[in-house]
């Protein structure tokens, strides 16, 4: 991709251990709109993934956007997505770039 | 008036 081209990049985490294992800020009406990864916990399924990274920008969630939602609905999706026993992983996609897509 | 700031708000999973 070109220089001005941001990427993006589906992530399968498996739910390989009892949490998640990131936290997340930002969220609609705020300075980072989309919600960013602040923190990965050794130990938890992000971490176990290992394709996960500090600073990512998360656009969707099992294929729901992030967009629009503010921050505690976005919260909400991703631990629905986490506890939900319909499936033994989350689909994140994610992006390194700050942007919005 | 403005939206209110959530740019303290952090969630841990």
């Amino acid at each position: 991709p070109g220089l001005l081209e941001p990427t993006s990049s589906l992530v399968r985490v498996a739910k390989s251990a009892s949490t998640l294992g990131i936290a997340i800020e930002g969220g609609a009406n705020t300075r980072q709109p989309i919600p960013r990864i602040v923190t990965i916990q050794r130990g938890g399924s992000a971490h176990n993934c290992g394709q996960l990274k500090v600073g990512q920008v998360i656009l969707e969630v099992n294929g729901a956007t992030m967009r629009g939602r503010e921050h505690r609905d976005a919260a909400r999706l991703i631990a629905e997505a986490f506890k939900t026993k319909e499936r033994d992983y989350v689909d994140f996609l994610v992006t390194d770039f700050n942007v919005a897509l | 008036s403005p939206p209110k700031d959530y740019e303290d708000e952090v969630t841990f999973f």
